[in-house]
């Protein structure tokens, strides 16, 4: 009976915005950004990605999001960093 | 025996409709579509192309890579037929929009497609560019006319065909707008005064956003007008009178849509076939409008992800239309006032994968099993699940979803 849960993706070549940041080719991606919602919040994982393989190494964590919808329906404040979030974690592997 | 199917997908549509909650936008057809249809509030789309429309199937024998999920109607009797911007152009669809694999005949591009990113925006010095704001003048355009008009033409000429071959059919519509250039009939910027539009909520680049997680809109910042601002990469902002004209344009190519819309499901009343048609609507990508300090759909936010999803299925979300009478008269959106609420809604969160066994089942279609952990060896799968669990019926009326139904007689 668990809230159905979205998954979405989306791959980044680099840490920070550069001129192909929109739309990476296959071999440019080094880091893809995991994304889980629900009702309730939305938390994204940016973790390391091998395009050779299409392996994401959840060991390698890049960055996180986290959000709560219901006081931040516009996704504004971030709070992984502000938050315990390790079941969040576990539920996305 | 099988009801039609008629498959609407727009490109880059958030959802930015009277039925979704929007006070601003002027989409009565769409609108009066959702007041006979279950619709999710909560659809999301999952990656950089249509993931909707294809799952990874592996045919040994054609080594083909991409299944679409025309072809599992085509091999289920279905004349399947596609118009105007349906499948990804390229390796996606097999260099050959996947025909004849997934299509009963060569699927129809407009002609005036070819144009879209052409110089025909004329600027303020008379010039023409190729900009992204871009209302025209339609008689000026090459051809006299735009893609998205010649498609809506073209499905009306199949649903004449098909009324007369009374063979059941899958046709899939895609339409270009609201998918930038923003190039609409300018008349459309009269339902939408630049005095009436805001910025978005919110725009401004989050605090704690992690710079990986932020797309620098690079699409747009190689367009005319845009490069002629020299916005500083990769933050910008936009100056906020060109943010609101952005907005003004989007609001602008829906308002369009939607007319298109309109004159797509009224040719369906015409030649009969709304009581025997399935109707999807729904959209590839959301598109960020300025928030997050943001453009396009390049990201992970809720507002370049989430997109419109509805189901009008006659007999189950709404009664079936008698002969003769219509469930689709043509609304125009300068003369149109007061909207509709939805006929059914879910709130339930929902993907785009799930959209193929969803319309499986309810074309009475077997329901291919879900894919396994590794799938490439696998001749037919599919990543979602069917969502008719949560169109739930209780008097002839669909209402807010529920999971599953209490009188399972009447269950659909």
């Amino acid at each position: 009976n668990e809230e159905p849960v979205a998954f979405s993706q989306y791959p980044r070549p680099a840490d920070t915005p550069q001129w192909n940041s929109d739309k990476p080719k296959l071999k440019d991606i080094r880091i893809m950004g995991y994304s889980m919602r629900t009702i309730d919040y939305r938390y994204t994982l940016w973790v390391q990605f091998d395009p050779s393989n299409f392996s994401a190494n959840f060991e390698h964590v890049h960055a996180g999001e986290l959000y709560v919808m219901d006081n931040d329906p516009n996704q504004d404040y971030n709070i992984y960093n502000s938050t315990s979030h390790g079941w969040l974690f576990k539920k996305l592997l | 025996d099988g009801m039609n199917v008629l498959f609407i997908i727009v490109d880059d549509l958030r959802p930015v409709l009277g039925c979704y909650g929007d006070k601003l936008v002027k989409s009565p057809n769409i609108d009066q579509l959702a007041s006979q249809s279950m619709v999710f509030s909560n659809a999301y789309a999952q990656a950089r192309h249509h993931p909707a429309l294809r799952f990874l199937l592996l045919l040994e024998s054609s080594c083909r890579k991409l299944f679409h999920h025309a072809q599992y109607f085509k091999e289920n009797g279905y004349v399947t037929l596609s118009v105007g911007k349906v499948f990804h152009p390229g390796v996606s669809s097999n260099y050959s929009d996947d025909y004849p694999y997934s299509w009963s005949i060569p699927p129809f591009h407009p002609s005036a497609e070819k144009h879209e990113n052409d110089k025909t925006c004329r600027g303020k010095d008379g010039k023409l560019y190729a900009n992204l704001v871009c209302p025209v003048n339609v008689t000026e355009m090459p051809g006299g006319t735009l893609p998205d008009i010649q498609s809506t033409e073209e499905a009306i000429r199949l649903l004449n065909i098909m009324k007369t071959n009374r063979q059941k059919f899958f046709l899939a519509v895609g339409y270009h707008k609201p998918h930038i250039p923003l190039r609409y009939p300018q008349e459309f910027l009269k339902l939408y005064p630049l005095e009436n539009i805001t910025l978005a909520p919110d725009p401004w680049v989050p605090k704690r956003l992690p710079s990986v997680a932020y797309n620098p809109w690079m699409d747009i910042r190689q367009r005319d007008d845009v490069e002629a601002l020299n916005v500083s990469f990769p933050y910008g902002p936009l100056p906020d009178d060109f943010q609101r004209q952005i907005r003004q344009s989007y609001y602008a190519a829906v308002s369009y849509l939607d007319v298109q819309i309109g004159l797509l499901l009224n040719a369906l009343d015409n030649v009969g076939l709304s009581n025997n048609t399935i109707v999807v609507f729904t959209a590839d990508h959301g598109w960020s409008l300025g928030e997050h300090g943001e453009w396009a759909k390049y990201s992970n936010f809720d507002v370049a992800t989430r997109v419109p999803l509805m189901f009008y299925v006659p007999g189950m979300t709404a009664p079936s239309v008698s002969q003769g009478a219509g469930a689709f008269p043509y609304l125009d959106p300068f003369s149109h006032t007061g909207g509709s609420a939805p006929q059914g809604q879910s709130k339930k969160v929902v993907e785009l994968v799930s959209l193929f066994p969803t319309l499986a089942e309810l074309a009475g279609l077997q329901v291919p099993p879900a894919c396994p952990e590794t799938s490439f060896g696998v001749v037919l799968c599919t990543e979602g699940t069917s969502i008719v669990r949560y169109f739930s019926i209780s008097e002839g009326k669909v209402q807010e979803g529920r999971e599953g139904c209490d009188d399972t007689d009447r269950c659909s």
